[in-house]
C-alpha cells in the first residue's frame, strides 16, 4: 500500500509554502506533497532569533535536526533518567555569618546540551525538548521527521503536542477551515481545577500553564537572556579547579 | 529453531498481585507492568499490559503514551479521565466505569482520578516496552527541565516555578488525596 503511493512521475525541488511567526522566530513548513507521501516524512525549517526560546514540545515521530546556522542550548527530557544539573546557592545571611557554610538548593534539572552549526541532533518520538538561541545571530534549523517510522503508530501526519505556548494566530488563520479554534498546548485541554490539583498549586498558577492567552506562538523571546545550569567554559574550569589546595 | 523456541516460551504471568507492583503508594494505589523484560514472549506479539489500582480519590500523573496506543478496560470502581489531543482540544472528559473501555491514542496527554470506590484497570498498550512520560511528579516533563525554562515557557515567577516542579517532585506516578490536600494549602 505504501509503495503505490510512491508513483511520483517527476520530481520537484521545494522551497517552503507555509510559516507560522512567533514573536522570537518562524517555522517554515513544506508542502505536504506526493513526493513526502511516498518517503513517509515530513519537514520543516525553523529559525529562531538571539535569546528566542522553543518551548517544549514532544512529536509523533522521530526527527533529525540539521543546524544550518547559529549556536546555541537544547535539553531533552527523558522519562527515566536523573536530573544531574544540580546548583546550590547561599543566602546573604548566612554569607555573612561564620556558621556560613550551609548551602540551599537551588534548582536542578535534566542534562543540556550545546549546539552550533554543522550539528546534527536526533530527537526521539514522545520526547519533550526545547531550544535556546544564546548566539548573537539567528539559528536556523533544517528538521525532517520520519513519520513513516515504526515508533510513530499515528496517522502519517506530523503532529506537535505543546507542552507550553499556544500555536500563533497567523497558523490559526491559514489553517482555519481544518483546524478552527483550540490549537493550544496539552496542558489548556485539561479542567483546570483538576489540573491545579494534579500539579499541587494553585488554580491561577494552573490557569496560567494553560496559555490560554498567551499569543506569543512557539518560539518567545527571553528578555533578560535566559540563565541556566551549564557547565562552564575550560577557561572557568581550571580556574575552578586551582581554587582550593591541599 | 524459532517455532521451538516459542514452544518452551512462557506465556503467562499475574498482574493482579499486589505482590508484584511496580510502583505502590499508600493510601494512592499501584502500578503493575508487564513487558517484554518479563515475559519475553510479549516481543514476539508486540504488546504489554499494565494493571492500575487508584484507591478512592488518587490520581494518576497527568501524562502521555511515549510509544504505543493504550486500550483501557475498567475492571472495578469508576474514574473520571480526561484526554487531550495535539490541539489542546478534549477529545474524552468522562467517567469510566466497570465493563467500559476507552481507546487512548499515542502522545495524546491523560489525566485518571479515582471516584469514592477506587478506580482500577487494565490497560493493554500496542507495543512490547511501552513507556510513559509523566507531566509532573519524580522524573516528569517539567521536573526535568530548568526553572528558567518553565518561568518563560508560561510567564510565571521563579517561585511558581518552583511550585510546578517541585509541590510533586518526590511522588512517583499516583498521586494520594493527602498529598493533594497538602499541595492546594
Amino acid at each position: 500500500g505504501e509503495q503505490s503511493q510512491c508513483g511520483v512521475e517527476k520530481l520537484n525541488a521545494l522551497e517552503p509554502i507555509r510559516e507560522v511567526r512567533s514573536e522570537a522566530g518562524v517555522t517554515e513548513y513544506y508542502q505536504n506533497n506526493a513526493q513526502f507521501e511516498c518517503a513517509g516524512v515530513a519537514a520543516f525549517r525553523r529559525t529562531i532569533e538571539p535569546r528566542g526560546l522553543l518551548l517544549p514540545s514532544f512529536s509523533n515521530a522521530p526527527r533529525l535536526v540539521y543546524i544550518i546556522q547559529g549556536r546555541g542550548i537544547y535539553g531533552t527530557v527523558i522519562p527515566g533518567c536523573p536530573e544531574t544539573f544540580q546548583s546550590f546557592q547561599q543566602s546573604e545571611s548566612e554569607k555573612q555569618s561564620e556558621k556560613g557554610q550551609r548551602q540551599r538548593f537551588r534548582d536542578e534539572h535534566q542534562r543540556i546540551h550545546h549546539f552550533k552549526q554543522g550539528d546534527v541532533i536526533a530527537i526521539a518520538a514522545g520526547v519533550a525538548h526545547w531550544c535556546y538561541n544564546d548566539g548573537d545571530t539567528p539559528v536556523i534549523a533544517f528538521t525532517v521527521s520520519d513519520i513513516s517510522n515504526s515508533a510513530n503508530q499515528l496517522d502519517e501526519n506530523h503532529r506537535q503536542f505543546l507542552l507550553a505556548g499556544r500555536r500563533s494566530s497567523s497558523w490559526r488563520q491559514s489553517r482555519k477551515e481544518q483546524e478552527p479554534s483550540s490549537e493550544g498546548n496539552i496542558l489548556s485541554g485539561f479542567d483546570t481545577k483538576l489540573l491545579a490539583a494534579a500539579i499541587g498549586v494553585d488554580r491561577e498558577v494552573a490557569r496560567k500553564l494553560q496559555c490560554k492567552d498567551d499569543q506569543r506562538g512557539e518560539i518567545v523571546r527571553v528578555e533578560k537572556g535566559l540563565e541556566v545550569l551549564r557547565p562552564s567554559s575550560e577557561k572557568q574550569e581550571r580556574e575552578e579547579r586551582g581554587r582550593g589546595t591541599n | 529453531g524459532l517455532e521451538e523456541a516459542m514452544c518452551s516460551m512462557r506465556n503467562r504471568e499475574n498482574i493482579d498481585s499486589s505482590r508484584r507492583a511496580d510502583v505502590y503508594i499508600p493510601r494512592g494505589g499501584r502500578i503493575t507492568n508487564l513487558n517484554s523484560q518479563k515475559l519475553p514472549m510479549l516481543s514476539f506479539i508486540q504488546l504489554s499490559a499494565e494493571r492500575v489500582v487508584l484507591y478512592k480519590n488518587a490520581m494518576l500523573a497527568p501524562h502521555w503514551n511515549i510509544n504505543a496506543h493504550s486500550v483501557t478496560y475498567c475492571t472495578g470502581g469508576r474514574g473520571g479521565v480526561q484526554v487531550v489531543d495535539n490541539n489542546g482540544k478534549t477529545v474524552f472528559d468522562g467517567e469510566l466505569r466497570q465493563g467500559q473501555l476507552l481507546v487512548i491514542p499515542q502522545n495524546f496527554a491523560v489525566i485518571k482520578q479515582a471516584g469514592n470506590e477506587g478506580f482500577e484497570f487494565t490497560s493493554i498498550k500496542t507495543i512490547d516496552n511501552a513507556m510513559v512520560n509523566t507531566i509532573v511528579g519524580k522524573a516528569s516533563a517539567l521536573r526535568g527541565m530548568p526553572e528558567e525554562v518553565l518561568m518563560n515557557s508560561y510567564r510565571i515567577n521563579r517561585n511558581e516555578a518552583r511550585r510546578v516542579k517541585f509541590n510533586r517532585g518526590h511522588e512517583m506516578a499516583i498521586f494520594s488525596p493527602r498529598s493533594e490536600g497538602r499541595a492546594d494549602a
